[in-house]
C-alpha cells in the first residue's frame, strides 16, 4: 500500500462519512442522486463478491463492508426514512440508469480478465462505478444551487478518483507486472467525469462564494 | 505471487 492508495482510500471513506452526515444532522438528502446512490451499492455489492473466497488484509476486508454497508444504508434512507425521503428531488432526478448498467454490463460481457462470475462482475463493477457519478452531477447540474455539504461529498469523490490514478502510476513505476488496464482506463474516464465540476468548485472556492453551476 | 491478477484495490 502506497502513500497515495491511502488517500484515494481515505477521500473516499471522508466522502461517505459527509454524506451520512449531511443526511443525519440536517435530515434531508436534497441535492442527492438515490440513482447515483443505488448504482454505487450495485458496485459494491459486484465488485466484492470475492468478499468471504479472498482475503486479502483485515484492512481490506473492513473497508468492503464499510463501503457495502454505508451505501446500503444511504439507499435505504433516501427511499423509506420518514423524514429524509420527503426532501428527495424526484422530479429532478429522472436519469435513465439502467442504460448505464445494461451497457456496462454488456462491456464486461466483451472485456474481462478472465471469463469467470467473478471477473465479470468485477469488470461490470469497474465500469459501472466510473459512470455511476453521471446522475448526481445531471441532478446538480439542474438544480443550480449546491449546498456545501453536497458540493464537498462531490468534491472528496473525485479527489479519491484522482489519488487513485497517482497510484496507479506509482505501482507503474515501482511494480514489475503492475498492468491493470481495465481499472486504469474506467478510472481515467471517471476522473474526467469530474473535470467540470472541479473548475466551479475552484473558482467558487477562490472567490469565497457559495457553489453554483451554470444551467 | 501474481501481483496483477490479486485484486488488491477497493
Amino acid at each position: 500500500m502506497n502513500i497515495f492508495r491511502l488517500a484515494g482510500d481515505m477521500t473516499h471513506l471522508i466522502s461517505v462519512l459527509v454524506l451520512l452526515l449531511k443526511i443525519y444532522a440536517t435530515k434531508s438528502c436534497s441535492g442527492i442522486s438515490l440513482k447515483t446512490q443505488e448504482l454505487y451499492a450495485m458496485v459494491f455489492l459486484a465488485r466484492y463478491l470475492d468478499l468471504f473466497s479472498d482475503f486479502i488484509s483485515l484492512y481490506n476486508t473492513v473497508m468492503k463492508l464499510v463501503f457495502i454497508g454505508s451505501s446500503l444504508a444511504i439507499v435505504w434512507c433516501m427511499r423509506y426514512h420518514r423524514v429524509v425521503r420527503r426532501s428527495y428531488d424526484r422530479e429532478l432526478d429522472t436519469f435513465r440508469y439502467w442504460i448505464l448498467v445494461g451497457a456496462c454490463f454488456t462491456l464486461a460481457l466483451v472485456l474481462h480478465e478472465k471469463f469467470s462470475f467473478q471477473e465479470v462482475f468485477w469488470a461490470f463493477s469497474i465500469y459501472l462505478e466510473a459512470v455511476a457519478i453521471l446522475p448526481q452531477l445531471v441532478l446538480l447540474q439542474r438544480s443550480g444551487n449546491v449546498d456545501n455539504l453536497t458540493g464537498q461529498y462531490v468534491f472528496f469523490l473525485g479527489a479519491y478518483r484522482a489519488f487513485y490514478i497517482l497510484n496507479w502510476i506509482y505501482r507503474y513505476l515501482t511494480e514489475p507486472r503492475f498492468t491493470r488496464w481495465i481499472s486504469c482506463v474506467s478510472g481515467l474516464v471517471q476522473t474526467a467525469l469530474y473535470a467540470d465540476f472541479f473548475y466551479y468548485y475552484f473558482i467558487s472556492w477562490k472567490n469565497n462564494a457559495k457553489l453554483q453551476l451554470p444551467a | 505471487r501474481e501481483p496483477s491478477n490479486v485484486k488488491d484495490e477497493l
